[in-house]
């Protein structure tokens, strides 16, 4: 599907620890 | 393939490039791709390790586009389109110039334009002596309703005022009138 992401999700994702 | 999943893929894979102006070399030698990426966490590494556009020098580009599309109104995609622009006064650049940068790559990167999006080619920040300007690139200037869609869209996402008007220019008009600043063709 379309990914659509609002501001603040984009926002969020710039501070959420390193999936690793 | 778990990490892979846990990433967060954007509608399109953007470009991100930089212009520094060399009068001594030809335009288009002055432009550098910096990277691709097609997800949110690869956006803001690159992100946080780049210059902010008000720290860029005067002369200085950045510009973000779909992949396939160059930062150029010579671009088949480009060439029939124009921009929305915002011109920010100098004083002005340390306030809210990487403010309204980053509300514009987020605009990108969200694919926020609905179902005007795929008219989206990208977006350029430049940094002048007397103004910075930011402009968002649509590829089709006759495409009336998709223009004035994705400017209102993009006004508002800016936080401007109903009272600050911006405009729209063809790139043809732009290219013609290379001195002075184009007539709008369209405002919101």
């Amino acid at each position: 599907g379309k990914k659509q992401y609002d501001r603040e999700f984009l926002l969020d994702i710039q501070f959420m620890p390193a999936c690793i | 393939p778990e990490v892979l999943s846990k990433l967060h893929l954007l509608q399109y894979r953007w470009v991100l490039w930089f212009f520094k102006n060399d009068r001594s070399r030809a335009w288009q030698d002055n432009l550098q791709l910096v990277a691709k990426f097609n997800t949110v966490e690869d956006f803001w590494a690159l992100y946080s390790h780049i210059k902010l556009a008000s720290k860029l020098s005067s002369g200085c580009d950045y510009a973000l586009f779909k992949e396939g599309i160059q930062p150029m109104w010579e671009d088949n995609r480009n060439k029939q389109g124009g921009r929305w622009l915002l011109s920010i006064a100098k004083q002005h650049r340390h306030i809210e110039l990487d403010r309204l940068w980053l509300e514009t790559l987020l605009c990108l990167l969200g694919d926020c334009f609905e179902e005007y999006s795929g008219e989206v080619c990208g977006a350029v920040v430049n940094i002048r002596t007397k103004r910075d300007k930011i402009a968002l690139w649509t590829s089709e200037a006759e495409n009336k309703a998709g223009v004035m869609f994705i400017g209102q869209i993009y006004k508002e996402r800016l936080g401007l005022s109903t009272k600050t008007v911006i405009g729209y220019q063809a790139h043809t008009d732009t290219a013609a009138k290379s001195n002075s600043l184009a007539k709008n063709k369209f405002v919101v």
